[in-house]
C-alpha cells in the first residue's frame, strides 16, 4: 500500500493474507472461501510450479502474528475461465476462489465481506479502501495497512495508458481507482485484496480485486470488476 | 334218545305222522338248542289214546330234571290230558320229549287209529340275568358277582364303580387307583358310599378339566373316616392335591369346608387301613372358568384400551399410553404392550408403566446455541428451547415470512423429537454477516 496508513485490528476482518507465488492478499466470502485474484495463483509471465503450496492466514493485522494463528487448508481452487496466464498484457478475468477445508468461526477480527448488486459502486469518485500487506514505499510491510482511494473515470484511465504507451487491456470488466496525482495506490503484495465501499446501509462491499498497474503509486490502479463475476462466484459458491 | 342237532327251531312229530302211530314204542327226543337259549315247544296237532292219567299212550315233556307235564287225549275229550295251546318252555337249552305206547288202541272193542301228535319248538333267549336275581333270593351262587347284563344268547357281567372284573368274568376286585373324572360337574365318592367303604383301599381319583378352568369341592353329608382323637388320621385319610400341591389331609366326621382348587387338576387319594366302618365320603365338584384379575394402570398416563368388566382365561388386554409418553418394562422401551389372562389366573406379563418422552440433548447448532423457554434442562414432551445465532457474526437464516423467534423455537413432541412447525426436524442454520466489521476504519481528520 503507498501513502497509506497501518490499520487496526477490526478494520478490514475480511482481510487475507496469502504466501503461493510471492505475497498476496485476498477476502473472506461467507465462512470457508477466498476471494483473490487469479494470478496469485497463476502469476504472468512466470513458470510457476503446478503443485505451489497454498497457504493462507486470516484473523490478525500483523503478518509474524497472522502466521502464528496457522495456515488454512484449501480443498479446491477455482480460477476464472476467462483467465490467460500466458497473455502478460491482459489481465481479462483476473479472479480466483479458494475454498477452504473447514470453516472458519467468525469474530471481530474475522468477517466476510459483501458482494456488489448494483453499478452505481462504480461511479467516478465514489471512495473506497485497499489494504494489503504488500509492499509500501520501497519496503515490504509487516504490518496490514490501508489507503483510501476514489474509483476514477475510465476515459482518463484509457487516456493515461495511452500516454504510458501501455498495450494492456482495460476491459469493461475491469475499473481503476487512484489519482495520478496523488501518491496513494496499491501495490506488489496487495494482489487478491479487495476495493471495499460502504453502501448506502453502512455495509461494507468489495466491489473489485486488486489486479494490476503501472508501477506503484504514479498513476491508476487497476481492479478486476467484481459486479461482472457475481453470478459466477456465486455459483462456485452454490447456495453459499 | 333220539338227539336233534342244535337248531334254533324245527319240527318233533310221532312216528309215522300223520298216519297212526306203531303200538308197543318208546322213543324221546332231545331237543337242544345253542347255549344261551331256553326251548320253547308247542303243540300244534295232538292226538293219542286217551286213558285216566296217561296211562297207556302219552307224551311226557321234561326239562331241567323236571317233568312238565304228561298229555294224552284229544282237545275236547274226556279222558286224557292233551296240551292245547300250552307253551313249554325249559330253564337250560335242553328238553326231553318222551313218547310212549301201549300194546293197543281198542275203545269198547273196535281199534282206534290215533294220529300223533306235531310239535314245533323253537330257541328263545335265556336271560341268565334273571335267574340270577331268583337264584339271589334263594341265596345261591350268583351267575356275576356285581352285576349282570342279558344278550341274546348270553350274558356278560360288570361291576360297580371302584372294582375291576376279574378274570373269571364274574367276580368283582376293588380298584380305583386311576378314577378319572373328567366332565365339567360331577359326583366322587368313597366305594359304597354311604355304605361303608372296603378295607385296604388305595384309591386315587383324578378330576382333569379344560385350562383355564377351576374346579371346587363342595364335601356332602354324611363325612365319616376312620380318626383318633389324639392322632391326626392314623387309620385312614383323604388327601387333597390340586396341580400336584397337598391342599389337605381329611378323616373323622367334620365335613370339610368348600374348597376352590384354583386350578384344572384335582387328586383325590384315599388310603385305608385293614379295619374300620365309616361310610365314607362324597363331593360334588363344580367348574368354572379362572379370571384374572382387574388391570391396574399404575400410573395416571397409562391407558387400557377397551376395559372389560373382567376378564377369563385367554381374554387378553392392549395397555398404550396417553400422548407424550411411551410404555416401559424396567429399562425396556416397548413398542406395544399386551398381556394374556392365563390358565392359573395371572397375568403373562405385568403391568408396564408410561414414561414421558425424552427427546434428549438438543443437536447443537454451529455458530450458536439455544435456550431452554421452559424448564431448563428438561427435554421431555412439550418441552421447549429457542435456537440463536452468534450474533453479530452470523445470523439465522428465515424464511419469507417467519421471523428468528418463529424459526429458532423447537418442541419435544409425542413422538420423542425435536420439531419446528415449519421446518420440522431439521434445524436452523446460522449464516455469516457480511460487511459488519466491528471495528470500521473511521477517518477523522478532515
Amino acid at each position: 500500500i503507498i501513502g497509506g496508513k497501518n490499520a487496526q485490528m477490526g478494520n478490514f476482518p475480511w482481510q487475507a493474507f496469502n504466501n503461493i507465488h510471492g505475497r498476496g492478499g485476498g477476502a473472506l466470502l461467507g465462512d470457508r472461501w477466498i476471494l483473490t485474484a487469479a494470478h496469485t495463483l497463476y502469476p504472468k509471465e512466470q513458470n510457476t510450479q503446478t503443485n505451489a503450496s497454498i497457504d493462507v492466514f486470516l484473523g490478525d493485522i500483523n503478518v509474524e502474528e497472522i502466521k502464528k494463528r496457522g495456515n488454512h487448508p484449501v480443498r479446491r481452487v477455482s480460477i476464472h475461465p476467462t483467465y490467460r496466464k500466458d497473455d502478460a498484457h491482459n489481465f481479462e478475468g483476473d479472479i480466483a476462489l479458494l475454498e477452504l477445508e473447514n470453516s472458519v468461526t467468525l469474530g471481530p477480527n474475522l468477517l466476510p465481506i459483501c458482494l456488489p448488486d448494483n453499478d452505481t459502486f462504480y461511479e467516478k469518485g465514489r471512495m473506497g479502501y485497499v489494504s494489503g500487506f504488500g509492499i509500501t514505499e520501497e519496503k515490504l510491510a509487516d504490518h496490514l495497512r490501508y489507503v483510501r482511494l476514489p474509483v476514477a473515470e475510465r476515459t482518463a484511465c484509457k487516456r493515461w495508458l495511452t500516454s504510458q504507451k501501455s498495450h494492456d487491456v482495460f476491459s469493461e470488466n475491469m475499473f481503476c481507482a487512484g489519482d495520478p496525482s496523488e501518491k496513494q495506490d496499491s501495490c506488489q503484495g496487495d494482489s487478491g485484496g479487495v476495493f471495499a465501499v460502504r453502501d448506502r446501509d453502512g455495509r461494507w462491499v468489495a466491489t473489485g480485486i486488486v489486479s494490476w498497474g503501472l508501477g506503484c503509486g504514479r498513476g491508476y490502479g487497476f481492479y478486476t470488476k467484481l459486479l461482472s463475476y457475481v453470478d459466477w462466484i456465486k455459483k462456485e459458491m452454490e447456495e453459499e | 334218545s333220539i338227539p336233534i342237532s342244535q337248531e334254533l327251531f324245527g319240527e318233533v312229530t310221532s312216528p309215522l305222522y300223520p298216519k297212526p302211530y306203531p303200538n308197543n314204542f318208546e322213543t324221546t327226543t332231545v331237543l337242544t338248542v345253542p347255549t344261551g337259549y331256553r326251548v320253547k315247544l308247542v303243540f300244534w296237532q295232538f292226538d293219542l289214546e286217551p286213558s285216566e292219567g296217561c296211562f297207556y299212550d302219552y307224551v311226557k315233556i321234561s326239562a331241567d330234571k323236571k317233568t312238565l307235564g304228561r298229555f294224552c287225549g284229544q282237545l275236547g275229550s274226556p279222558l286224557g290230558n292233551p296240551p292245547g295251546k300250552k307253551e313249554f318252555i325249559s330253564e337250560g337249552n335242553k328238553m326231553l320229549l318222551t313218547f310212549h305206547t301201549d300194546f293197543s288202541n281198542e275203545e269198547n272193542g273196535t281199534i282206534m287209529f290215533y294220529k300223533g301228535f306235531l310239535a314245533y319248538y323253537q330257541a328263545v333267549d335265556l336271560d341268565e340275568c334273571a335267574s340270577q336275581r331268583n337264584t339271589v333270593e334263594e341265596n345261591l351262587q350268583p351267575q356275576c358277582q356285581h352285576l349282570c347284563h342279558n344278550y341274546v344268547g348270553g350274558y356278560f357281567c360288570s361291576c360297580r364303580p371302584g372294582y375291576e372284573l376279574q378274570k373269571d368274568g364274574y367276580s368283582c376286585q376293588v380298584e380305583c387307583s386311576r378314577e378319572l373324572y373328567t366332565e365339567p360337574s360331577g359326583y366322587v365318592s368313597s366305594l359304597e358310599y354311604p355304605q361303608p367303604y372296603p378295607p385296604d383301599l388305595r384309591c386315587n381319583y383324578s378330576i382333569r378339566v379344560e385350562r383355564g378352568y377351576t374346579i371346587h369341592l363342595k364335601f356332602l353329608e354324611p363325612f365319616e373316616i376312620d380318626d383318633h382323637q389324639q392322632v391326626h388320621c392314623p387309620y385312614d385319610q383323604l388327601q387333597i392335591y390340586a396341580n400336584g400341591r397337598n391342599i389337605g389331609e381329611f378323616c373323622g366326621k367334620q365335613r370339610p369346608t368348600d374348597l376352590d382348587t384354583s386350578s384344572n387338576s384335582v387328586d383325590l387319594l384315599f388310603f385305608t387301613d385293614e379295619s374300620g366302618d365309616s361310610r365314607g365320603w362324597k363331593l360334588h365338584y363344580t367348574t368354572s372358568i379362572i379370571k384374572c384379575p382387574q388391570p391396574k394402570p399404575l400410573d395416571e398416563f397409562t391407558i387400557i384400551q377397551n376395559l372389560q368388566s373382567q376378564y377369563q382365561f385367554r381374554d387378553y388386554f392392549i395397555a398404550t399410553c396417553k400422548q407424550g409418553y411411551q410404555l416401559v418394562e424396567g429399562d425396556q422401551v416397548l413398542l406395544s404392550f399386551t398381556a394374556v389372562c392365563q390358565d392359573d389366573g395371572t397375568w403373562h406379563r405385568a403391568m408396564p408403566r408410561c414414561k414421558i418422552k425424552d427427546c434428549g440433548q438438543p443437536r447443537s447448532l454451529r455458530n450458536g446455541g439455544f435456550n431452554y423457554t421452559t424448564t431448563k434442562g428438561v427435554t421431555t414432551y412439550q418441552a421447549r428451547i429457542q435456537y440463536y445465532c452468534h450474533e453479530p457474526y452470523y445470523k439465522m437464516k428465515t424464511r419469507d415470512g417467519s421471523s428468528e423467534a418463529e424459526q429458532g423455537t423447537y418442541t419435544c413432541t409425542a413422538q420423542g423429537i425435536w420439531k419446528n412447525e415449519r421446518e420440522g426436524e431439521k434445524i436452523p442454520r446460522c449464516l455469516p454477516v457480511c460487511g459488519k466489521p466491528v471495528n470500521p476504519v473511521v477517518e477523522k481528520q478532515r
